[in-house]
């Protein structure tokens, strides 16, 4: 059994990918095996774990998370990458764009289901040390295409990173839509499990009264009784502050706790960590 | 004649919306007449000014750059909306996002160019207490797609919104193609002039590093001697700080000026609006 979360949201540079890397890497260090599967045609998760992401200019022609999703008999395990102790990545490649269209050819129902036959098959697939992983991440590119979708429909969680800003509210509701919409065609057990509020200013009176509108949409929610995919959703904490190591780490392909292990960054997506660890472990 | 300005980046979350309210703000407060069109289906720069956007839930059966886009023969001047003293907007509505859709059936010489015939229409109609307008900006959508390129098909400038960080690096390259591309295909007069640094953290090493990495790419362009668009391309100054009431204002309906008039995002946008109304004086 694995705790898989699709980390998501159309909005952009909300921090998706640096929740994605660090949320993984610290369940990493605790000792627990962590698959990160980057389903971003920017590579940005791959590139933040220091690998050369496959595709476009680049000469690498290593398979990525792109094989796997245009072939139902490709091997997935060929695809991973060790990157920390603890710690895989299954890469996306430059090309992944491309994919949307060449998959749009697939037959509909095979379209968004690909990620998650590969997955089912890496569950039972012995690699290095163990079989299979115990926590499984998704980072979604900025979109509710055909790349999400497979995160979505492959996860049985979604997290969703996001500002407590004012204009951040405003997509929650058809991201929500889109939820609702895979639970109900292709992925029945899909909750919505957590918001991870990101790069958080202090705290000033604005993000602490956006975090109380989305506290008060899920208790209405919870209260409302309807079986919604987010009646079990909670705003996690802590907060994940602003800290610009957490901005310069991808640069150097390091996650927090390589470079600064521990700033403020390192410190808040650690209790993080350990949070997602412990529900874990006490189901 | 006017200076016509697209805040243009398929990155999300980066500052367009920001920069083009605050920047469009500041030069209708420096007395000269501005026009603001609203190209994003999320219609962020709508609600940042007060205005409800049309479409979806709302009952607002009210005209929007939509029915400009979707129809050759609507009057663009019926759609405006005076929202400050010499600033104007073309509202977007939330149903833009089926646009796209309509306008891929549109022949495809046209489906790009006709905000920019609605324009033109525009420059020569009278608007309460003169003609047409000096500025006009356009706040594009996260994306390439049809609406981001009707902006960059109606502009002479692209201003590049962008944060100074690795990650933000990344993309533009690819926008720089797109913007080669509308050049080469439809606007041979379409320029990269600008490159607007937002949300900057302080000034750290890191954030210094790639704003000179910027700066550099640049000056090979011009060394270079190669007629590419960006070729007069800066970074402008100031760059624009971090400043959480920057976040807080459009959850009022208010820019920074109406906000919080000396605070440093409006120092900032201020300055930022001085020079670009002096580089457009020189000429
Ligand atoms: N807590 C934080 N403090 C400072 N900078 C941050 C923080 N979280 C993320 N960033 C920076 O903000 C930018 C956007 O974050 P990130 O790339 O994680 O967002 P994203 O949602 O994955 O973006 P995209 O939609 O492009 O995939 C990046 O440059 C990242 O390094
Ligand atoms: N200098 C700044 N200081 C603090 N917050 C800022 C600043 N500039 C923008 N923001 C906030 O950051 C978020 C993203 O900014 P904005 O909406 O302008 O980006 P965008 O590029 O238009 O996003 P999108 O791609 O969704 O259209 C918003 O919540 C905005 O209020
Ligand atoms: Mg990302
Ligand atoms: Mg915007």
């Amino acid at each position: 059994q694995s705790r898989t979360i699709a980390l998501m949201n159309q909005k952009g540079g909300v921090g998706k990918t640096t929740t994605t890397v660090n949320l993984a890497a610290a369940i990493a260090q605790l000792g627990r095996r962590v698959l990160l599967v980057d389903l971003d045609p920017q590579a940005h998760a791959t590139l933040h774990l220091g690998v050369e992401p496959a595709g476009g200019e680049s000469e690498t022609p290593r398979p990525s998370v792109y094989d796997v999703l245009l072939d139902p008999a490709f091997p997935a395990e060929s695809a991973l990458r060790k990157v920390r102790d603890n710690l895989w990545l299954l890469p996306a490649e430059t090309d992944l764009a491309a994919l949307e269209t060449e998959l749009a050819a697939v037959d509909p129902a095979q379209r968004t289901t690909r990620l998650r036959a590969a997955l089912e098959k890496l569950a039972s697939s012995p690699i290095e040390g163990g079989t299979g992983f115990e926590f499984v991440f998704f980072d979604c590119p900025p979109s509710l295409g055909v790349l999400t979708l497979n995160g979505l429909a492959a996860a049985r969680e979604v997290f969703i990173p996001m500002q407590s800003h004012f204009l951040a509210l405003q997509g929650v509701s058809k991201l929500l839509e889109t939820v609702a919409l895979v639970a109900k065609t292709v992925n029945p057990r899909l909750r919505v499990t957590g918001v991870v509020i990101c790069m958080q200013d202090t705290s000033s009176r604005h993000s602490r009264e956006v975090v109380q509108d989305l506290v008060d949409f899920f208790d209405q929610a919870r209260a409302g009784g309807q079986d919604v995919p987010w009646k079990s959703a909670r705003v996690l904490t802590p907060a994940i502050r602003r800290n610009i190591k957490l901005a310069e780490c991808p640069s150097f392909g390091q996650t927090i706790f390589d470079y600064a292990p521990f700033c403020p960054g390192a410190l808040d997506y650690r209790a993080l960590g350990e949070r997602v660890v412990a529900e874990w472990d006490e189901l």
